[in-house]
């Protein structure tokens, strides 16, 4: 999707830093 | 007498506390056992307290602990459940339970609505959204105009903010992530289901005598 396409929440949720997968990746 | 502080900090919490994190969440024993072995590995990695810090928080996160995030931070924040600074041990299963892939919708609403809701206000307000976009937006190196962003808060504010105050409470909240189920995707981690498989050492250090399934 562009980003234009999306809503406000949908593009936040691609930050990393709500990624927390990244944790268990030790 | 430094390895002897240093090993008691890397004991097992005690059988009763792991028994009941297990009965008031969605983990078993095992799995709050496994879940130590990861805790313990992330909160040794810049100082070995027995505690994550905001630091050793972001590098488990993005492998960098010099990068500064206000979506890490939040979280962070929320992780931090008795406001100490510090996520221990209890805290880090409480806030992950939330991710458990078990867990009710209702909870992972009502913690994504806090999370978004930066200022601890009740809502979730425009400005707020604002920054988010705009950080997010930094982080990840696309550009978009300041009226582009102002279209978008608009067309999601529209959509979201029912009773058209300029904010978003948890009732409208609730009914925005139900019209747009993708928003919830980042509250459930399905790796919470394989704990046991990613850290099985917890075996060689349990402290419970029947390992419960």
């Amino acid at each position: 999707d562009q980003p234009t396409a999306m809503n406000a929440f949908e593009l936040i949720s691609l930050s990393k830093g709500l990624n927390l997968e990244n944790l268990f990746d030790i | 007498m430094g390895c002897f502080v240093s090993r008691s900090r890397r004991k097992f919490p005690a059988q009763e506390k792991t028994v009941t994190l297990a009965a008031e969440t969605a983990f078993t024993v095992s799995e709050v056992e496994a879940l130590y072995e990861l805790f313990r590995s992330i909160s040794s990695s810049v100082i070995d307290d027995g505690l994550i810090n905001k630091e050793e928080f972001q590098l488990a996160i993005f492998k960098n602990k010099k990068k500064e995030n206000i979506f890490a931070t939040r979280i962070f924040d929320l992780f931090d459940v008795k406001k100490k600074g510090v996520i221990d041990f209890e805290d880090f299963v409480r806030s992950l339970n939330v991710f458990h892939p078990n867990v009710s919708l209702e909870d992972k609403i009502a913690f994504s609505f806090r999370l978004y809701d930066l200022r601890n206000t009740g809502f979730i307000e425009r400005a707020e959204v604002k920054e988010m976009l705009i950080a997010l937006l930094y982080e990840s190196d696309m550009k978009l105009a300041d009226d582009v962003i102002e279209t978008i808060l608009n067309k999601t504010f529209s959509e979201a903010d029912l009773n058209e105050d300029g904010k978003i409470d948890l009732e409208e909240w609730t009914n925005f992530v139900a019209k747009n189920p993708s928003l919830l995707k980042i509250m459930t981690l399905p790796y919470l289901r394989d704990i046991t498989t990613s850290f099985p050492s917890f075996i060689f250090n349990s402290n419970v005598d029947e390992v419960a399934a």
